[in-house]
């Protein structure tokens, strides 16, 4: 296997998913000694970056809910309960960084929670939809690089019921939960079945060295009439290694277009 | 040439907020929304090399030169808008999501976003009901000159009015709520599309995580002033 290049990668490709109640295996049998495959049910192809209701949706197991009104034919949460989409999602992927790299598995939003799994380690990741988790996974990554990650993704706490008459916001109940609050319906758009449970924005894993940059910060100020520019950056920067790290931090502003560098 | 280098040792373990020495630029290229001028975008590319290991990170990201004002008038009850000193007459309009699976790709973004630059929009809300957008979004509509409005995840119907009326102390957990809204300010921050954090969709949130938005958001002294005074950067951070 190639060395690893510094970097993000995109998980975004080969993931499966299954409901909770219809797997037996837990989240460690899953990944190590019995993976999932797509031609063993309950598992089908999975929607990552999406939802559960665009997985099932893929699947052809419910009907499009934005075709006619077949969203009337997919159960609600509120009658269902939370357990039924309550999904496992799983995926494989090969990394192997070397010696002094370190790999973070960054989800960049989940609704609403999730436990995750990586070769039989158990990472909770907490409540909230708007959100990013970061798990550093370095230690936990398979000396042959072959790695299995599943995801329990739980559905938000408070899916609320719809009213029989529908109304703006179901009953309210999703207001509880720091998540997108049309999902009960309003005057422009029919309930969410699943409240838009699920991974539901991008998966990656990142590659560094011993350090990391984190959440940079650009502003401007200006003066004289805008003929004057600063550009101030302020960044956050992670050492993982159990040495010092003696580091050469540059700052480079290029033209979009064509990659020259502009001239002052 | 804007590259600019500087050495700093790093203890082991450790996490560290560091400033950058500010970079120069005489008349930039400024971002105008669409209608108003082009959408020049920088790319800026900021690289850590560790010694005996070479390049460690590095993260870039386009960004705008420009500056955005608002101020509620006291005439009309309205919110008046400024670009880069210039008073710009809105066109907006109301953005939920592109897609309620959300299946949110590049290709969906970049066509739904030129559709409304098309229209002749300069500017997205994007209602307290849906999502807080993604970087995608924020890229199109960089790129498009679509000035964006977010707001967070506070709704009349379900945080205080509706019908049966609603609890007003919004979300159970307040904590959590900030906790998600200074994550987000940081994944959107550097985009130059956005122009204005709003607490809700017609209601203001509960009194605590309200004043929390309003603290964290407010704006720095130094980039209100107007003057040619220039502060040293530490005054700044």
């Amino acid at each position: 296997m190639a060395e690893e290049g510094i970097g993000k990668r995109l998980l975004d490709r080969g993931w499966l998913a299954a409901r909770s109640t219809e797997v037996d295996l837990t989240g460690v049998e899953l990944t190590t000694t019995h993976p999932p495959s797509a031609e063993q049910s309950p598992w089908v192809e999975a929607v990552v970056p999406g939802t559960v209701l665009a997985t099932l949706v893929k699947n052809n197991l419910v009907r499009d809910p934005f075709y006619g009104l077949d969203n009337e034919t997919i159960i609600d949460i509120g009658e269902s309960g939370r357990d039924y989409y309550t999904f496992w999602f799983f995926t494989m992927f090969e990394c192997k960084p070397s010696t002094n790299q370190h790999v973070d598995l960054n989800f960049r939003a989940i609704n609403y929670s999730a436990d995750v799994y990586l070769n039989g380690h158990k990472e909770v990741l907490p409540k909230g939809m708007f959100r990013r988790h970061c798990i550093d996974v370095t230690d936990i990554l398979d000396p042959d690089g072959k790695n299995l990650l599943a995801v329990l993704v739980y559905p938000p706490d408070n899916p609320g019921k719809i009213p029989p008459d529908g109304g703006q916001g179901g009953d309210h109940e999703i207001g509880k939960d720091v998540a997108a609050q049309y999902v009960e319906g309003w005057d422009w758009m029919t309930p969410i079945r699943d409240r838009n449970t699920g991974i539901w924005d991008e998966v990656s894993l990142l590659i560094t060295g011993p350090v990391k940059i984190i959440d940079p910060h650009l502003v401007s100020s200006f003066f004289d009439d805008y003929k004057r520019a600063y550009l101030h950056s302020t960044l956050e920067l992670v050492n993982k290694s159990n040495f010092v790290a003696e580091c050469s931090l540059s700052i480079q502003v290029g033209t979009e277009i064509d990659g020259d560098i502009c001239v002052v | 040439e804007h590259l600019q280098s500087e050495h700093l040792n790093i203890a082991a373990g450790s996490h560290v907020v560091h400033t950058l020495p500010e970079l120069f630029f005489y008349k930039p290229d400024l971002w105008w929304p669409n209608g108003m001028g082009k959408q020049p975008l920088y790319n800026v590319e900021i690289t850590v090399d560790v010694e005996n290991f070479g390049e460690s990170d590095s993260w870039s990201h386009h960004f705008g030169f420009r500056k955005i004002e608002s101020h509620i008038d006291s005439a009309t009850g309205g919110r008046l808008f400024k670009v880069n000193g210039q008073s710009i007459f809105i066109r907006g309009g109301n953005w939920i999501l592109s897609d309620g699976l959300l299946r949110l790709s590049k290709r969906r973004y970049e066509t739904d976003i030129k559709f409304h630059a098309e229209m002749n929009f300069n500017m997205m809300r994007c209602w307290g009901g849906g999502l807080a957008e993604r970087p995608e979004f924020y890229h199109y509509c960089d790129i498009y000159g679509l000035l964006v409005w977010q707001e967070f995840w506070i709704t009349g119907d379900c945080d205080g009015r509706g019908i049966p009326v609603s609890n007003p102390d919004g979300p159970l957990d307040h904590e959590l709520f900030l906790l998600c809204a200074r994550d987000t300010v940081k994944l959107l921050r550097n985009h130059p599309s956005l122009a204005l954090w709003v607490g809700g969709n017609e209601q203001v949130p509960p009194d605590d995580i309200n004043t929390a938005l309003k603290m964290d958001l407010q704006l720095h002294p130094y980039f209100e002033s107007s003057t040619d005074l220039k502060f040293s950067i530490e005054d700044i951070y």
